[in-house]
């Protein structure tokens, strides 16, 4: 049911207006947001999926989160939780190594990778460009990034990787 | 009356309250310039190295080159363009290189083949253009390059999005990023081309990879560009997982 939402989005998406974007502005705010319902329906097929992968499916509390404004350095699931867990899905046929960026609030954070024995991740915080942070509408408070490269990702497949608001010292003492 | 200045019949140089240099024009009452240096904010480490350029108020990029990728990404942030001045605009990134292209560029027919561009000429009718740059924009969805015939070298540009792009002079290639028209063009959609957001321009984002170098073994370099192509426009997704967890080992 939730993906007949996409299966109707990409069926609107099929005239030659839309392919080419020459449609009106009014149309062009109606596909945006077609696409926008879609995507937030696809949410919960997301979570569902993750949780089956995970083993994780039985656990009530476990959500995904989407972030869809990443592109304008913007997550608000990134920078309001101290620790989270992020899911690096490829959807592409054969493995491919990536960088994950994401927008956080404070200037210490750890990753750890989930994905062998817990790993710490070679991480870097970068500064959000101050342009960016003052980008009309964009409703976030993060002005930095936490930088990790994902290494060889199967295809069709996922990584998990835990970040934390914590220096590795401090993890490393507490554990 | 500033401490320091000099002056000729012509111009009057001084140095305002926040150290930039002005210059007026002393025969033209409306003319002036201001001369100032900016610095560009650099961050290094041994995940990525970036450098934030700023162009003007409305036009900034990031650039990044990592340790263990072959390409220089380029994450541009043009908006909101001004209209006061009543012109409308369409901003491009242009890349220019030392490679000599004979008038040809390449680009992608929807993401599929290569297909070769001449400038100022189409293959099956002799062509008088009356718009010389419009008429050499062709659509790129996915990549646009340049090579080097004689040197065996090869530029591409991979875009995040489809865009305009050309290559008006030789060796350099040219993508339009963002526009804000204030007319309709008078092609079809009869409105201006002038989206708005939050009662001004809209602001776009976007990535440019910039990829090159000697083409010693033609598959494996077009085999490298497929990739870098497929990895920018499927990008892999991010999600975030949130659970009742308490520390760091309850999560592992």
């Amino acid at each position: 049911e939730h993906l007949d939402h996409f299966r109707e989005a990409m069926g609107v998406m099929q005239h030659h207006d839309a392919v080419t974007g020459t449609e009106k502005q009014l149309v062009a705010n109606d596909y945006a947001r077609l696409l926008y319902k879609s995507m937030s329906h696809a949410g919960e097929m997301i979570s569902e999926a993750v949780g089956k992968w995970s083993g994780l499916a039985n656990e009530p509390s476990v959500k995904v989160f989407t972030c869809l404004e990443l592109n304008i350095s913007s997550c608000a699931f990134s920078e309001q939780n101290d620790m989270f867990i992020v899911v690096v899905y490829n959807p592409l046929s054969r493995p491919v190594s990536t960088y994950v960026r994401l927008p956080v609030k404070e200037n210490s954070y750890s990753v750890l990778s989930l994905n062998d024995d817990g790993l710490f991740q070679d991480m870097q915080m970068v500064p959000i460009p101050e342009r960016v942070q003052k980008i009309p509408g964009r409703l976030s408070n993060a002005v930095n990034e936490v930088v990790f490269r994902v290494e060889n990702i199967p295809a069709l497949g996922l990584k998990f990787y835990a970040v934390a608001k914590q220096s590795r010292e401090e993890i490393i003492e507490q554990s | 009356e500033p401490a320091e200045f000099i002056s000729s019949e012509l111009y009057n140089i001084s140095i305002n309250d926040d150290g930039n240099l002005i210059v007026r024009w002393n025969k033209q009452n409306n003319m002036n310039l201001v001369q100032s240096f900016h610095f560009y904010e650099g961050a290094e480490g041994p995940i990525v190295e970036e450098l934030h350029h700023t162009i003007n108020e409305w036009v900034s990029q990031v650039v990044r080159i990592y340790p263990e990728e072959e390409h220089i990404e380029f994450d541009w942030l043009v908006g909101p363009i001004p209209a006061k001045d009543k012109v409308g605009k369409e901003i491009v990134t242009r890349y220019s290189s030392n490679l000599k292209t004979d008038n040809v560029f390449y680009t992608d027919s929807n993401g599929r083949e290569m297909l070769k561009r001449v400038r100022n000429y189409r293959p099956t009718w002799d062509l008088e253009l009356k718009e010389p740059i419009s008429g050499n924009y062709y659509p790129v969805t996915s990549k646009i390059s340049i090579k080097d015939e004689e040197k065996q070298l090869k530029l591409s540009v991979l875009n995040d999005r489809a865009q305009g792009g050309s290559s008006l002079q030789d060796g350099a290639v040219e993508l339009m990023i963002h526009r804000r028209l204030l007319k309709d063009d008078a092609f079809g959609v009869n409105e201006a081309l002038n989206e708005t957001a939050f009662g001004e321009g809209l602001v776009a984002r976007g990535t440019h990879y910039l990829f090159g170098g000697k083409v010693k073994n033609v598959d494996k370099f077009v085999l490298k560009e497929k990739e870098l192509a497929l990895k920018l426009a499927l990008h892999p997704w991010i999600l975030g997982v949130s659970f009742d967890w308490n520390s760091i080992d309850n999560m592992r």
